[in-house]
């Protein structure tokens, strides 16, 4: 099952 | 100061309707040039931006001034708007108040109380996108309700043929395609094969004000923040979600 990430933990990935 | 006149309030309903869907309240930023906006969701799953260019306007004159605005209210004032009134925007700097003003056979004015938020620092940021869709807007929010009987979630999948919105049940699924050459897709550039997953109450509430003749620019990558770009009454809006991950 996939999961909602946030906005926030994507651009702290990248 | 800020006084801008557009020639039509249901028209700009539309822009306030779908921003308030996402966002309990904004700051607009105001100055010469236009209005701009931009924030986060409350649960900072998408982020909105707004950008009114002064020619949007039929009258225009301002200074530099953040307004910040309920958006509740505001929705609620844009929606006793009738089809053939003028809108009026003007800040009361005396009474810290927001003049939204109808204007047709006579004026009515609503005075709507400033908020004390400063301007988001939240932009949206410069992200390369390996696909980029131009597709009817009308066609795409058809797909996601269809996709919506089905599931809470949506696939966007693109290469270099088509653009598929696809849905999947537990039981049953849905397959929306959309081919390079169909009528809906205004073009389709696909640089890498593409399947991601979306949040479909959020990508609704994003294309909430499309109706028929609207063009959606969608920017899509692998586990990346979709990004959806259209117009609206000359407003140029900018909406991006995060993905759902495996």
């Amino acid at each position: 099952k996939s999961k909602q990430v946030k906005l926030s933990d994507f651009f702290k990935m990248r | 100061m800020f006084r801008g006149v557009m020639e039509s309030a249901k028209e700009f309903k539309k822009v306030v309707d779908t921003v308030s869907t996402l966002l309990d309240e904004i700051c607009f930023e105001v100055d010469e040039e236009g209005i701009k906006a931009s924030a986060m969701d409350p649960s900072h799953v998408a982020l909105v931006s707004l950008e009114i260019p002064r020619l949007a306007f039929e009258e225009y004159e301002a200074d530099s001034h953040e307004i910040g605005i309920d958006l509740e209210a505001f929705k609620k004032v844009m929606n006793r708007a009738k089809s053939k009134d003028k809108l009026i925007l003007e800040l009361d700097e005396e009474k810290n108040k927001l003049n939204i003003i109808f204007e047709n056979t006579g004026k009515r004015k609503f005075s709507l109380a400033l908020l004390d938020l400063s301007a988001s620092s939240v932009k949206v940021p410069d992200i390369e996108y390996p696909n980029v869709i131009m597709i009817k807007g009308d066609a795409f929010k058809e797909a996601l309700k269809d996709a919506d009987l089905f599931s809470d979630y949506v696939i966007l999948k693109a290469d270099e043929d088509k653009f598929v919105v696809h849905a999947k049940g537990d039981l049953n699924d849905f397959n929306a395609e959309f081919e390079k050459d169909s009528s809906a897709i205004i073009s389709l550039e696909v640089k890498e094969e593409t399947k991601s997953a979306f949040n479909l109450d959020y990508l609704m509430d994003m294309v909430k004000g499309v109706s028929s003749g609207d063009i959606i620019k969608i920017y899509l990558g692998n586990d990346m923040p979709v990004k959806l770009e259209y117009s609206l009454a000359g407003v140029n809006l900018t909406f991006l979600l995060a993905p759902r991950i495996e």
